[in-house]
């Protein structure tokens, strides 16, 4: 398999982090899945046409509230 | 779901609260107004009252923490989370942390704090994230102009499934 550069695992795992921190609770792996990503779109306003990592990437870093997104 | 939601609210109409510290980049006097401005939004559309207090047991305590700060959920420098609250089911119901990491304003620069501050305000009061970018409980910051900022429709209409309505004193 083609080894990822570095930059892209550092935003994937930022990615990751940010996910379960807003999204999930802890108990659940820290994978982000295909299904998990597309979860993520209507949050930010994204479809999967334009979507491309450095964009949500760039959603991602936005400055926001530390409360989960999670609705009870 | 209605449950959950009749749980997640103060089971009184006049609540106390408590500045405990400060931030680096701004007054007292003048947090103190920012605060005391932001609850005034709240209250503005519920009968809710709210109490400036130095005591202990206020319902809400305001302060402001760099990093990790005991509860769990550390904040991270600038940028990236500024603040967080606690709903008023939660174990630390009423608790409002700002990052004091941030450089905090009253205008466009940096982060504004009475923003920050109605937002985080809601949580406390019981109300979750919205996905509606026009609402305050928009998870992500958004400077808004303060000449003209109000409570969007869906604020309002979620306070007051909690609260009520405001009684006004005018008569039609």
């Amino acid at each position: 398999f083609p080894v990822p550069p570095a930059t892209d695992l550092k935003g994937l795992d930022f990615a990751k982090d940010y996910f379960h921190q807003f999204f999930l609770t802890k108990k659940e792996p820290s994978l982000l899945i295909q299904g998990e990503k597309i979860q993520l779109l209507p949050q930010f306003h994204l479809n999967e046409a334009n979507l491309r990592e450095e964009q949500m990437l760039t959603v991602l870093h936005q400055p926001r509230c530390g409360v989960t997104d999670v609705d009870h | 779901d209605s449950a959950y939601a009749a749980s997640s609210k103060w089971n009184k109409h006049t609540l106390t609260y408590r500045i405990i510290n400060y931030p680096n980049d701004l007054k007292q006097s003048t947090v103190k107004n920012i605060i005391h401005d932001a609850v005034s939004i709240w209250s503005n559309v519920t009968p809710l009252i709210f109490q400036q207090v130095e005591s202990e047991d206020a319902d809400i305590k305001i302060s402001f923490w760099e990093l990790a700060h005991g509860d769990g959920c550390p904040f991270d420098g600038p940028g990236g989370v500024l603040g967080h609250a606690f709903l008023p089911n939660s174990g630390a119901a009423g608790t409002i942390h700002f990052d004091k990491g941030e450089h905090w304003s009253t205008s466009y620069r940096g982060f504004n704090l009475f923003l920050v501050a109605i937002h985080e305000l809601g949580h406390s009061l019981g109300l979750q994230h919205s996905r509606n970018w026009n609402s305050i409980m928009y998870p992500r910051y958004m400077y808004r102009d303060l000449r003209t900022f109000h409570l969007g429709v869906d604020d309002i209409q979620r306070i007051q499934q909690l609260y009520g309505e405001r009684c006004s004193s005018k008569k039609p």
